[in-house]
C-alpha cells in the first residue's frame, strides 16, 4: 500500500522535523518583513497542508486562484541529512484576500508525496493506476492525520485540508483556505 | 510494500529532477574551486548512491571513515515545488583518500528513503520490524535499478552502491566507494 508508506515518510521525513521550528521562522519573519503579531492571528501560525483528493498539484498557489498571492519564503532551515551537508527545508508564505478584500498571511503547501502518487498513477511499470489513485490519496490522508494525532513534535503545528475536486468557482481554494483559517481565529 | 513506493518516490521526486543538472553543476564547481577538468575523472562525475543493507545511514560520511572528508557542496539548484517557492536541491561533494595517499573527489549521499524505513522499523504503530527491514532494503535495490535503468533522464548518470553490513573495517566505507570510481576510470 503504496499511500502507508508515503504518508511515514512524509511525517518521519519532513513534518517531524520542520514543524517544531515553525513558529520561530514566523516569528523570525514577522521581525525582518515589518508585520506586527497581530497581523498574523494565533491560529494561522501552523503549516496549512493541501491534499487535493485528485492528487492534482499545482507548483505556484497564484495559478490555481487569483485571489492568493505569494508573499515571500520563511528563513531557510538547514540539516544534515543521509550525507548532504545543510540540506535546506523552507516554507512559503501567501497572502489570501478574501471577499471583504482583507488580506490574510497563511504558511500553506501541497503534500509533496501526492505529486509521487499521480505520476506513478501515470507510469504503467508502477503498479497503479487512476481508479486507485483516489483510494491512495484518502488512505494517505487517514494514515497522516492518525500519525499527526499521536505526535508529541507536531500537535498543533498543522492543518490539514483535504480538498474535494475543483468545481468551476474560480476562486475555490482560497476560499477553502480562508475557511480553516477562520476557524482558528 | 513500502519499499516499492518510497524506490518511486525517490526517482520521481528526486533524481529524475537533479540528474539531468549534474554535469552542469560539476563542471560550475570544478571552474569556481579552480579544480582543472582532469582532476575530476570522467566516470567519476555520477551521484554515488549508497545503499547499506542495514539502513543504518549517516549524516555526515566522515563519521564512518577518516579517509573521507567533506569538501563543499554542489551549487544550490531551485525547483518551484508543490507550493514552495525555490525549494533547494544540492549534493555534497566528498574527498575520498586512497591506500597510497591519492584524494578523489566525488559526489556521494546515502539513499535518504531508507531512513524512513529505517525509523518505520522503530515505530510500533508503522506496521513492519527490524526482521522485514533487511528484505524491504534489498526491494528498494532492485525496484530502484529497475526504475532507473529504464530512464532516459538517469542514464549513465549515477551509481548505485549497495554497501554489505559493516566490518570491523574502519575504512570499509571509503574503500567500497573507490571501488566503484575506479571501475569507472
Ligand atoms: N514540501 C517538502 N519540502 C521539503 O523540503 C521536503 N523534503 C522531503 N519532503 C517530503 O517528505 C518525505 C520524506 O522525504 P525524504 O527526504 O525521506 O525522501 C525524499 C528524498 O529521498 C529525496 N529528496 C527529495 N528532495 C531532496 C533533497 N533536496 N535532497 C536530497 N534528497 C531529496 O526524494 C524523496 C522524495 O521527496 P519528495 O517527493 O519531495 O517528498 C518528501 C517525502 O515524501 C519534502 N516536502
Amino acid at each position: 500500500n503504496v499511500a502507508h508508506g508515503l504518508a511515514w515518510s512524509f511525517y518521519l521525513g519532513y513534518l517531524r522535523l520542520v514543524l517544531p521550528h515553525l513558529e520561530q521562522s514566523i516569528a523570525a519573519f514577522c521581525a525582518t518583513h515589518q508585520l506586527n503579531n497581530t497581523s498574523w492571528g494565533r491560529g494561522s501560525r501552523k503549516l496549512l497542508i493541501l491534499i487535493p483528493l485528485n492528487a492534482n498539484i499545482s507548483h505556484k498557489l497564484e495559478d490555481e486562484d487569483e485571489n492568493i498571492q505569494f508573499y515571500d519564503n520563511l528563513p531557510n532551515n538547514e540539516i544534515d541529512r543521509a550525507g548532504v551537508r545543510g540540506r535546506v527545508y523552507k516554507h512559503s508564505v501567501y497572502r489570501i484576500m478574501d471577499e471583504n478584500r482583507k488580506v490574510h498571511e497563511c504558511v500553506v503547501e501541497y503534500a509533496t508525496p501526492l505529486l509521487t502518487l499521480y505520476n506513478m498513477s501515470q507510469e504503467s511499470s508502477a503498479g497503479f493506476g487512476e481508479p486507485e489513485r483516489r483510494q491512495q490519496v484518502l488512505l494517505f490522508f487517514r494514515t497522516l492525520q492518525d500519525i499527526l494525532e499521536h505526535s508529541l513534535e507536531c500537535r498543533n503545528r498543522y492543518k490539514l485540508i483535504l480538498l474535494n475536486d475543483e468545481q468551476d468557482d474560480p476562486h475555490f481554494l482560497s476560499k477553502a483556505i480562508l475557511r480553516h483559517l477562520e476557524q482558528q481565529e
